[in-house]
């Protein structure tokens, strides 16, 4: 369902080109379960934006369920997103001046969702991540790994069937991450296709094929015997 | 040089009061090398901000070099950190409009240094943590791993005698979070007091001296027999 044929990403500083992707080719079946490692600034992020349709390659195109998604406009791609893709990002993102409950809630009230279902629908995530007694706090009144928590209930709360979350687990602790990667599972078994970015290796054994980049390449991709 | 005696913080949020920290008491000594641990929401980073002269703690006091820094004025506090302690957020914290170069320059500006040695001394600290050839790079132009290392060259530009990072290597791979602990290691060698903040097993064990929170309270305190 995702088919990378050579994206390449490059930004400019100053005059100064950053390859931060170079031909990368690659595809993604689904209810495959990935994981995407490399060092920092190897370029991970940077795919997960185009594979989740937050970004558009430099050059080359991504087909995305057999539909050239690589020259649609902000719009389109917001659609395409709402629908499809559940995005947890690296650093959060989450709005300010809004509630955990209402950070979740959002998702749904972009695709109509009424508003008592959304907000049980909220409730019911946030339940999930371990957060039931966080519901009315903004983001600054929250630890770091309650941000993150709320951030991957948002990025689920629609059911997505592609899940995108860069280092869903960077600022948990051993239990919370258990917790967390047993709900990528659950998501994973109904069918729906994960992409996780790791530094992790004992987080990246949950997946069934872990992709290496290296310097904006794909360095090595093999799949994980044991899950 | 930190005493902590009967440190307790309560956050109130609609009434409702969230005792983040319970009659927390501790004391540790110059040139210790601490991790502290414990689940999400445990009230690590609420501690860190207390020792790090961030906020001020709802009762009890703190010590730091025999000073009691419990009721200091906000202007009072600016002086003490910008003094001794070095701080690594969780979340980065950095300025969004400044470069790397400018950001990590910034405690420099505040106690006075020449334009010349601080841009100098920046450039040092950027290398160190190999982030060299992004200098001039906003914090919007870095990656997650990037911005990290921006912020922990922030926090030891000024060579304090307290280094307290909170989650140092969240989003860095392993190689470069080796890097960043062989810095810490260095300022540890360096007589100086390091407190880090971890949820990976691997990066405690760098340490002295690991102690574990529970629920706003200390949950053990125990000599790493094999630092
Ligand atoms: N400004 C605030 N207002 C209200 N509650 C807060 C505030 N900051 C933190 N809290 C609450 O205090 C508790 C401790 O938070 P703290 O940030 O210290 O946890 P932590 O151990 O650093 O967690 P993590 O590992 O997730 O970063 C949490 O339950 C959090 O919800
Ligand atoms: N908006 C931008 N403008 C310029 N350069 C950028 C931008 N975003 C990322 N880069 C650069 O592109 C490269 C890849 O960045 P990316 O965020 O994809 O790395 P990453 O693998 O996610 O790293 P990390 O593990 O540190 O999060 C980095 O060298 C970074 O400096
Ligand atoms: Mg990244
Ligand atoms: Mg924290």
């Amino acid at each position: 369902i995702i088919r990378l044929e050579n994206i390449s990403k490059t930004y400019i500083i100053e005059k100064v080109l950053i390859p931060a992707l170079k031909n990368v080719s690659l595809s993604i079946h689904k209810n495959e379960y990935v994981a995407l490692m490399g060092p920092s600034g190897s370029g991970k992020s940077t795919l997960m934006n185009i594979l989740g349709c937050l970004d558009t390659p430099t050059s080359g195109k991504y087909f995305l369920n057999d539909k050239d998604v690589s020259h649609l406009s902000d719009n389109e791609l917001a659609i395409v997103r709402n629908k499809e893709i559940g995005f947890v990002f690296q650093t959060f993102n989450l709005m300010p001046r809004m509630s955990a409950v209402e950070n979740v809630a959002l998702p749904l009230v972009y695709n109509g969702t009424n508003r008592k279902s959304r907000t049980s629908k909220a409730h019911e995530m946030l339940s999930a991540v371990g957060l039931a007694d966080r519901m009315d706090h903004k983001p600054n009144e929250m630890s770091g790994g309650q941000k993150q928590r709320v951030a991957i209930a948002r990025a689920i709360v629609n059911s997505p069937s592609i899940v995108l979350a860069d280092e869903p687990t960077g600022n948990l602790d051993s239990k919370t991450s258990i917790e967390i990667m047993n709900i990528f599972d659950k998501i994973h078994k109904q069918g729906n296709t994960v992409i996780l970015v790791t530094h992790e290796e004992d987080i990246s054994h949950f997946a069934h094929r872990i992709i290496r980049l290296r310097d904006g390449e794909i360095y090595s991709d093999e799949v994980n015997p044991n899950p």
